[in-house]
């Protein structure tokens, strides 16, 4: 009688079942199993990656899951960012003078 | 300056949230979205540009692998214009032909200029003359959900700028916002305010805070202030300054 089991309250979510609340939400689906399990990989790291973000952010923003949480960095950049500008901008010299309306 | 600006709360001013969907167009919308936004505030006219014009017409032929916003604006001068978004829209895809020609023009431009990348300069210049276009380091969006990113050089590297997008106003946090504030509560905490630009995203009402994320204002985030960009529109001798809501 002296052993009781102590109800530990609702269990935090597991990795997968986070996975697939995504897969649902954001409608994804993959082709085959491994690809299946690289993109749980990749969704794992990118969590971890957020909660790093979280708690390094010296601001108010909140870092999670988004639609883009199971991309790498690299396919994130090549799908979503500015790609011709992609760390080689040009070099612009900067016109001295001024910002007025009068300037050529 | 003033202390806060948010042109979203002038009517007819920024158009709804824009989806890219797999065509890296972001360039093409900031630019369409400063043109509106310029457009209406100094015609008191609400337009919405085409993005699928700047895409099928511009120079490159292939503005869906990427671009720069002053092609977008090259690409306004030589067509004289833009057509509207419901007569020429947007297809996710560059079209074979440019079809700037077959519909009248809805909104032109004078030229376009490059700010001082000094933060208040630009705030001055949001706040009397409207939204301008600005080139950001992204890394930290692919994780980002709400809030004011207060990035550091270290997390995000303010020389690799890769997304282009449209600063619509700025602001700054109530003390109780401060998630630090919060969260450590027995530590002896900062009540300062925090401020920060309003930036409109081109990925879809869905993503962030409703299409719009929010930066800190006053170190350069994320390289803010590497490529700020307007077009200007009206007649530059009609000095005519106007008032951010």
């Amino acid at each position: 009688d002296s052993f009781r089991v102590q109800d530990p309250g609702p269990r935090p979510l597991e990795l997968r079942e986070v996975f697939t609340l995504f897969q649902i939400q954001y409608n994804r689906s993959y082709s085959n199993p491994a690809e299946h399990a690289r993109r749980l990989d990749i969704f794992a790291r990118n969590l971890a990656q957020a909660q790093r973000l979280q708690e390094e952010d010296l601001g108010t923003a909140n870092f999670g899951v988004t639609p883009f949480s199971d991309l790498t960095e690299e396919e994130f950049g090549q799908l979503y960012g500015n790609q011709r500008a992609d760390g080689k901008a040009p070099s612009v010299d900067r016109e001295t003078g001024s910002d007025e309306w009068e300037g050529s | 300056v003033p202390s806060t600006c948010d042109w979203r709360k002038a009517p007819g001013v920024i158009s709804s949230v824009k989806y890219q969907e797999n065509c890296l167009c972001c360039w093409a919308m900031a630019a369409a979205g400063n043109i509106e936004a310029q457009w209406a505030i100094k015609h008191k006219e609400s337009v919405e540009v085409s993005v699928q014009e700047l895409l099928d017409c511009g120079r490159c032929g292939d503005g869906c692998r990427g671009g720069y916003v002053w092609d977008a604006y090259i690409t306004v001068l030589n067509n004289s214009g833009l057509a509207s978004e419901k007569n020429y829209p947007f297809q996710g895809v560059v079209g074979k032909k440019c079809q700037a020609k077959k519909y009248k023009k809805v909104a032109w431009i004078q030229d376009f200029i490059m700010l001082s990348d000094n933060e208040q300069k630009i705030a001055w210049y949001l706040a009397t003359e409207g939204p301008i276009t600005v080139t950001i380091n992204m890394k930290l969006l692919q994780q980002y959900k709400n809030g004011v990113i207060r990035a550091t050089p270290t997390t995000c590297d303010p020389q690799h700028v890769n997304h282009v997008v449209l600063l619509v106003g700025f602001g700054k946090t109530k003390s109780v916002e401060r998630r630090r504030a919060k969260a450590v509560s027995s530590q002896s905490h900062s009540r300062q305010s925090t401020q920060y630009w309003i930036l409109k995203n081109s990925w879809g009402a869905n993503w962030g805070e409703e299409g719009y994320f929010r930066l800190h204002r006053g170190s350069n985030a994320c390289g803010i202030t590497k490529y700020p960009i307007t077009a200007r529109v009206g007649k530059p001798d009609k000095k005519q300054r106007v008032s951010c809501p």
